[in-house]
């Protein structure tokens, strides 16, 4: 199911979704 | 290189100019498109094939009732002190006059305070307003409130200095809304250049003397729909993204600006992706609203029906603005949210256009992003946008084929990065 709610706490860093996000590009 | 191989394609590759084609197909041939309207009825019909033609996922309709209102015939004549045609459009939603027309003197004022000031002399009058343009959120009540306000100090009729910051003798239409208990009496548009000569009149001190026939009437509510088509999500297909624009539009030129280029930008987001072959992990959602000009009523309707999933929306994004060359993504969300539609937006910087604003809003997506969804919205150049806003001006010849061709890139990458990232954006 869904990682991330707005009742849930993101299971990852910030740094992270920059490297995740970075591989679109 | 995802970002980089959708900007390839939209604006330099096989997909240049198709969002343009598409729209301009289908505004050449219907017109613009009133809500209640068989324009608009058959404009839902040749889309809602479009889009199955298009090989999306999940194309359907979901009914909804509209407002219909018709137009007729109008007309406003100045007699005293001298006889002038003028240019006028009937509001969204006014009444009619009687057959022989409303002949009545002219009070000029310029705001909502002087006509309280002067509301003895406004009984048995035609109300003009000649407001000062300010921007169009700010001077957009007295096209909405005019009649109201007038008809509260005994007005029999009003017209409406049209909402825009520049003027070639072109009326500007719009929704106007009545009040229960307030006498509902005919409202209209009328052009920059009337409303200053009239207030330039009656500061000589002369007696301005106008006939106005309408025809404009009000019918039941009628039945349309809002068109739904997808690309599933191969993850968590329960999660969404949508992507939209409005397909209605006032009863004006082509409706090729507000909002064709929205919903055709839209459009043409999930048309690359499925291009390019690309499988986002949630589901992205393309939605066509139905009347949105009289006050997102297809999109309100949306979202009661939708509203129970509202957790599994990741980002609503609406196009309302135009789509001439975006300057950046305007976007409603926590600072978390922010920070990551700021990388986002970093991935368009071979387009230079990485700016990530606030105001990310929508008439059709505001019910969304005010229940706490993060929202998107595009930016561009707003000034030139009112300038054919709500006028007979808004046809394709306002549109640029290689600015849309930006802008779909845009709508497309933020909306697929979003639904193919490992989590939703934060609340």
């Amino acid at each position: 199911k869904a990682i991330y709610r707005h009742d849930m706490v993101s299971q990852r860093t910030f740094q992270e979704i920059q490297k995740e996000i970075a591989r679109y590009g | 290189d995802v970002a980089k191989a959708i900007i390839q394609l939209a604006v330099y590759g096989n997909a240049q100019n198709r969002s343009y084609d598409r729209l301009a197909l289908l505004v050449d041939t219907i017109g613009p498109r009133l809500s209640g309207s068989k324009n608009l009825e058959m404009a839902i019909g040749i889309m809602h094939q479009s889009l199955k033609d298009n090989d999306l996922d999940n194309v359907h309709l979901e009914p909804v009732k509209i407002p219909h209102w018709e137009r007729g015939e109008e007309s406003a004549v100045m007699l005293k002190p001298r006889i002038h045609t003028m240019a006028i459009l009937g509001l969204g939603s006014s009444t009619g006059t009687p057959p022989e027309g409303i002949t009545a003197e002219v009070l000029v004022v310029h705001s909502f305070d002087e006509l309280k000031i002067r509301a003895s002399e406004a009984k048995g009058k035609i109300v003009v307003y000649n407001q000062a343009y300010v921007n169009y959120s700010t001077t957009v009540k007295y096209r909405i409130q005019g009649a109201v306000e007038a008809a509260k100090v005994g007005a029999v009729a009003s017209l409406i200095r049209s909402v825009t910051p520049f003027s070639i003798y072109s009326p500007h239409t719009g929704i106007q809304k009545y009040e229960d208990g307030v006498p509902k009496i005919p409202t209209a548009c009328i052009t920059v250049e009337d409303a200053n000569m009239m207030s330039r009149m009656a500061s000589r001190g002369v007696k301005i003397v106008i006939q106005l026939k309408m025809e404009a009437k009000n019918y039941p509510d009628t039945e349309s729909f809002n068109i739904v088509a997808e690309i599933t999500g191969i993850k968590y297909p329960e999660q969404i993204v949508l992507v939209s624009g409005h397909l209605d539009s006032w009863d004006v030129g082509q409706g090729a600006m507000d909002d064709g280029g929205g919903a055709f930008i839209s459009w043409e987001a999930l048309s690359l992706i499925r291009d390019l072959g690309l499988r986002p992990k949630r589901t992205l959602r393309l939605v066509l609203w139905t009347a949105e000009e009289q006050g997102g009523i297809g999109s309100f309707q949306y979202y009661q029906l939708h509203k129970v999933n509202i957790s599994n929306y990741s980002l609503v994004m609406e196009s309302d603005a135009g789509t001439f060359l975006p300057t950046g993504l305007q976007f409603t969300g926590s600072p978390k949210a922010r920070a990551i539609m700021k990388e986002v937006m970093s991935l368009l910087q071979p387009l230079n256009i990485t700016q990530v604003l606030s105001h990310g809003q929508g008439e059709d997506i505001n019910v969304w992003i005010q229940a706490g969804v993060p929202g998107a919205s595009l930016i561009d150049n707003l000034y030139k946008y009112f300038f054919f806003h709500h006028s007979h001006g808004d046809t394709m010849t306002v549109m640029d084929p290689k600015q849309m061709n930006v802008a779909a890139a845009v709508w497309a990458v933020v909306s697929y990065v979003v639904a193919d990232m490992e989590e939703m954006l934060p609340r």
